[in-house]
């Protein structure tokens, strides 16, 4: 099937809410996202991977225009999940690549992975599906991350991009 | 802007691999993802949340038929990460929820856990697009799941699709 990269987006109008060492149990994610959408807060990505514990943290991003009103919503309902509490940080960036078919060409997230890693930058979250392969780095560093990923894949930068340092 | 639900995708040739309290430092998501580009693994979901701690978990699905070819990969690469160990989970299946524009609409995915909370189905793994929100879940639930989110969403079952039970 075919496989391309259309392009590197960047978002720095994100904040990432953390529900920390909450019960692993059903009924949680419902409480939480039920509780924004009532809010009309809109979500973009939802990152929760589980270890074989009784509790998992729960991370969620939001605009950062959001994240006030978010943390009320979310610290008000601490007691009722049960949870440890919530680490609200402004200080990332999303950056992604967009494309199609990566699913089965697992060359692309390593290429993406790399050049970060050739820029010396960490990658705090990944969340990838077919289209789009998706990383939270430090807000200080994502214009050296789209270069440096828009290098890797030979991708000519747009008008309107971030121009190359 | 437009949203909609076009429909519920699930698949059970899903395993999991969680590369355990890794070091959270540049170059590791590039290290394991290059080996097993480089053995032509097709990866699927890559779900990464971090902790302000120095280490972390990374983890990330392949279908079943790989899953002992990327054991060996990992396993042997486990010394030169610094992690852990790596775990394998073979008891899970995916469950998607498939549209378009569900950043803006918070509903959606509330939606979808309600379905997966009130069916009593335990959510292991989450992981969102803007077209489609995945969860992990033990495999053994997938049909309940399937038609449980059918309903929540009031979608007519495809020809093929799981029936509801
Ligand atoms: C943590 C949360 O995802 C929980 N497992 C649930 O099913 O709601
Ligand atoms: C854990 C892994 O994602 C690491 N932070 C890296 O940048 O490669």
């Amino acid at each position: 099937r075919e496989m391309y990269v259309s392009g590197v987006t960047h978002d720095t109008n994100v904040a990432k809410l953390t529900v920390i060492e909450v019960p692993d149990k059903p009924g949680i994610a419902f409480t939480i996202f039920d509780a924004l959408a009532k809010e009309r807060i809109n979500v973009d990505m939802i990152v929760q991977s589980t270890k074989a514990e009784a509790v998992t943290d729960l991370l969620f991003t939001i605009s950062k225009d959001d994240s006030r009103r978010a943390v009320k919503i979310i610290e008000d309902l601490i007691p009722q999940l049960g949870a440890k509490g919530l680490h609200c940080d402004e200080s990332v960036a999303k950056v992604s690549v967009v494309g199609a078919g990566m699913v089965t060409h697992p060359g692309v997230a390593a290429l993406m992975f790399k050049a970060l890693a050739d820029s010396g930058i960490n990658i705090q979250v990944i969340s990838t599906s077919e289209i789009r392969i998706s990383c939270l780095i430090d807000q200080s560093q994502v214009e050296k991350a789209v270069e440096a990923i828009h290098r890797a894949f030979q991708l000519e930068l747009e008008p309107g991009e971030i121009p190359a340092a």
